[in-house]
This record gives structure tokens, sequence and C-alpha cells, in this order.
């Protein structure tokens, strides 16, 4: 999956 | 960028609105957890720390503006402009009880020891529990305004949508963010005992509503 550490939720 | 997160976001941005509209108005912050609203300006610092080094997208920079600036007024008018309506007998709750494990669990439990993300981590895990100084404070003066009400009810409403953004990310894009998924799922389940007695009391016009 696309990675967590791109933070771009709120 | 789906519904859910949007109308999540828009939710959140209307509780905090709410509250912060209503102290103005009123020139009174009576009822109200100053505690919780610096555990929520504190969330929204140590998240946002990335607001100048990575850009997402300009919504996502204004929010984060937005939230940072009416987080710190929230916090400004009960600590300064209205502290003397602040009603600080009741607002006792042991925010060290809070931070400790919180920070404990935070240096535990992480994608990566770096401080960047140590102080994420610490955000979403401080987030899942900065509203309990207020629900503290509501049982102990025994009822609550019912504007607080629907400010609580936007405020859990925010993270209750989350939770189904990440469902709809994982099924559309396999995005599983386990941290952020987790402290929602907990962050959520303290509202639901306050959503039950939202809809059968204050919906019904009561009005006032007071935990158990």
């Amino acid at each position: 999956g696309t990675d967590p550490n791109l933070k771009d939720e709120l | 960028m789906n519904i859910f997160r949007l109308a999540g976001d828009m939710s959140h941005l209307v509780a905090i609105l709410i509250l912060l509209l209503k102290i103005w108005r009123s020139r009174s912050c009576a009822g109200i957890s100053g505690k919780s609203q610096v555990l929520f300006a504190l969330v929204f610092t140590t998240r946002y720390l990335d607001l100048f080094t990575s850009f997402i997208s300009a919504y996502n920079t204004v929010m984060k503006v937005v939230f940072l600036a009416l987080s710190y007024a929230t916090v400004y008018l009960i600590y300064m402009r209205f502290r003397n309506s602040y009603d600080s007998e009741n607002d006792t709750f042991r925010v060290e009880f809070l931070l400790v494990p919180v920070i404990g669990l935070s240096f535990l439990e992480n994608y990566s020891f770096t401080p960047m993300e140590i102080l994420w981590t610490f955000s979403i895990f401080l987030e899942s529990v900065a509203i309990m100084p207020q629900l503290f404070m509501i049982t102990k003066t025994g009822e609550a305004e019912s504007i607080t009400n629907h400010y609580l009810f936007f405020l859990g409403l925010y993270r209750a949508l989350y939770i189904v953004n990440w469902v709809w990310r994982y099924h559309t894009e396999g995005f599983f963010d386990q941290i952020a998924v987790v402290s929602g799922v907990v962050q959520t389940i303290f509202y639901c005992d306050f959503f039950y007695l939202y809809v059968t009391r204050v919906l019904r016009g009561r009005g006032k509503m007071s935990l158990p």
C-alpha cells in the first residue's frame, strides 16, 4: 500500500 | 482525498469553530476544559511540524495553519482573555496521567525512531485521549451546555469519518496506517457513550445533557 510515512492526512 | 476524509476535516473544523465562537460570543469559557484545549493545541503543534518541510497540497497546508491558529486562539481566550470565567476547580483532570503513557508509547511504537516520526506518533496517541479532561469535567459539573454537546458531537464525528476514510483508502489504494487507525478507533470509542446520550437526549431538545 501507499507509504504511511507520506503524511498526507491532517 | 475522498469524501469521507473531507467530511471528517469539515466536521473537525466545525467543532473547533463552534467552541471558539461560543467562548467569544458568550465572553465566557465556563464548562470548558482548558486542559483539553491545551492538549489539542499540543496535538496540532507536534503533528504539523512538517508544515514548512513537506508540501502535500494547498488544502493540506491551509488546513494545518487554520487548525493551529484556531486551537491557539481558543487556548488564548480561555487562559488569557476570559480567564476569570475559567472553571479551574472543575478542570482538575491529571493530564500527566495522559502524557506519561502517551510519551512512553510513542517511543515504543512508531514507524521510525526519528524526532519527527516520534513527535507525529505522540500527536496521534495524544489526540485519542485529549478529550478526557473535558469529559471528566462534564461528569464533575454534572451537565454540559447544548453548544458544548454539539462541539463534542462534531469532534467525535470527525475521527469516526476518518475511520471510514481509512476503510475506503485500504480498499481503493491499499493504504493502511496502523498507528493512526488503532489510535483513531480508541479515540472514537471514547465518544460512543456520549454519542448515545447526544442522540437520545440532546437531539430531542433536552438541551442540557449529563454524562453518567
